[in-house]
This record gives C-alpha cells, sequence and structure tokens, in this order.
C-alpha cells in the first residue's frame, strides 16, 4: 500500500532549504519614492 | 535544447527604466504649455512587451511632483526644487508608452493628470499653512491686478502683461493673506508710455519674446501690505507661449 505523506511533511521536505539571512529580493515595483509621498 | 529561461520583468528602479522614465519626463516638461515643470517621484510601473530584435515597447506609470520652475523657465529640470508638502504639493500621474529602438527611446504616446495634496492631510501636519486657492477667486485676482500694477508703476523695466496665473494660495488665520504667482511677458512699451495709453502695449513679437516670472504676496489682515518680485528670463530662442485653451494636449 502507497502510504501518502501529510502535505505539511511533503511541503517540508520540498521546501528548498534557504541560507541563513537570506533576504527575498524586493518586488521589482513600484520602485523607491525620491521624495515624498503625497 | 531547453529553452532561454524568461527574462526577468524589468524593475522599476532599473537603469534601462530609469532612463526611459527620465526621458519620458522630459518629453512631457517639454511639451506642457502652463503651469510649472514636473519631476520625477517614482516609476510606479513598467511592462515592456518586445516587438522583435533591439524593438521593445515599454509602457511606464510614472509619479511626478510639481517644482517650483514655471514651465516658461529657462532653469534646468535638475536646479528647480520639488514643491514642499507645506506648500501644498501637487502630485502628477503620467502613463507612457515608449519605444525603445535600436536602444534610441521615443514617446508613443503619454497621458498625465495633476492634483493638489488633500487639504486635510496638508492641516493635519501644518495647521496654519495656506491652501491652494482656485486661480479665479476674486481675491486671487484682485492680488495679481494689485501686484502687475504696482510692479508696472515703480519699474523703469518694458511694461509687463500678465500670461497666467501660476497658482494662488489663501491663509485666514493668524493673519489673512493671499499669495500668488503668475507668469508675464514684456510688451513693446515702457513702463512710462504703457501709462499714457496702455491699451497699445503688445507682447513682443516671438523673435524677440521676454517672459518672466512674479510672486506676490498681499497681506489684508490686520493691515493691508503688499510685496512683489519679478524676474524677466531674457529672451528664449524657440520658447512660445500660447494662450490656454489654443494649445494641442
Amino acid at each position: 500500500p502507497v502510504a501518502k505523506r501529510a502535505v505539511a511533511e511533503a511541503a517540508q521536505h520540498d521546501k528548498v532549504p534557504r541560507p541563513v539571512g537570506f533576504v527575498p529580493p524586493p518586488p521589482p515595483c513600484p520602485g523607491k519614492i525620491r521624495h515624498f509621498r503625497i | 535544447v531547453p529553452a532561454a529561461p524568461p527574462l526577468a520583468p524589468l524593475g522599476c528602479d532599473d537603469p534601462e527604466a530609469e532612463a526611459a522614465a527620465e526621458f519620458a519626463v522630459n518629453y512631457i516638461n517639454g511639451h506642457s504649455h502652463h503651469g510649472y515643470k514636473f519631476a520625477l517621484n517614482r516609476v510606479d510601473n513598467v511592462r515592456v512587451v518586445s516587438q522583435g530584435l533591439n524593438n521593445d515597447i515599454m509602457f511606464l506609470e510614472l509619479d511626478l511632483l510639481e517644482t517650483t520652475c514655471h514651465i516658461l523657465s529657462p532653469t534646468p529640470l535638475a536646479n528647480c526644487t520639488v514643491r514642499s508638502l507645506t506648500q501644498h504639493a501637487v502630485e502628477g500621474d503620467c502613463d507612457v508608452k515608449l519605444q525603445k529602438l535600436d536602444g534610441k527611446l521615443s514617446v508613443l504616446a503619454s497621458k498625465c493628470h495633476s492634483h493638489a495634496d488633500s487639504s486635510e492631510d496638508l492641516l493635519q501636519i501644518c495647521p496654519d499653512c495656506p491652501l491652494l486657492a482656485s486661480l479665479n477667486n476674486t481675491e486671487v485676482l484682485a492680488t495679481v491686478t494689485a501686484a502687475l500694477n504696482h510692479h508696472n508703476s515703480k519699474t523703469t523695466d518694458p511694461y509687463l502683461r500678465l500670461l497666467e496665473i501660476g497658482r494662488a494660495r489663501i491663509q485666514y488665520h493668524p493673519v489673512h493673506s493671499v499669495s500668488v504667482e503668475f507668469a508675464v511677458a514684456a510688451t513693446n512699451c515702457s513702463a512710462g508710455e504703457a501709462k499714457e495709453n496702455a491699451g497699445v502695449c503688445q507682447l513682443l513679437p516671438e523673435d524677440q519674446s521676454n517672459f518672466g516670472f512674479c510672486t506676490a504676496s498681499r497681506l489684508i489682515r490686520p493691515s493691508e501690505d503688499l510685496s512683489v518680485d519679478c524676474q524677466l528670463y531674457g529672451h528664449q530662442p524657440g520658447v512660445t507661449y500660447s494662450q490656454p485653451g489654443q494649445d494641442t494636449s
């Protein structure tokens, strides 16, 4: 019989290990504010 | 052979997006005939659609801010101060479609609209700050008229005519005052000649045009006072002014 692994467990194993201190890149848009936001 | 990975979407702060935004802002200011120059505040969004090799269409959503430089001013945009929040800032939202062909940018279409910061927001940070007033407010019109007459009565420069009112703010407390900014142009009369009959004074022809800018502040209460400062830019070849309603959008 095929035992289905719990999704959480599978997801845990499938998740790509991220290096410690990994900071996701900022979203490409909107860009930086040069003066101030109205 | 595995397909090439899809290009990462262009980021709003990528150099290519910034260069396109700067090109678009210069185009917008170069094709505007009234009001003030606008500076880039933020690239809200950028979308690139490839049309083929070295041929892209770029869609930009830009957030601009009004500067203190009138559109007729020769001051380079880089030297124009962005109007601060307490001066009742004005924001411009522009959608611009550009083509980048063999690395060369051109604007295919642009659409902008501007709006002032909300009075509530301004009064929250600055309860006594004067607020922008309508340009056809009677106190505004009276202040512009009084200021221009005051300047023309005191100057040895050419007699100046009003081109357009750029902005006006009114404060009601702790004092009641009106401050205005307006664009002017030199006429073919001296101020002295104009005293005789200002009606004959005409704006100088295009090849001799001399535009300028005035700021004035009129205290109404607790006592009347008026201060005016007008500066002429000098002749700028190729710079013209079209009366509102005559120019294309």
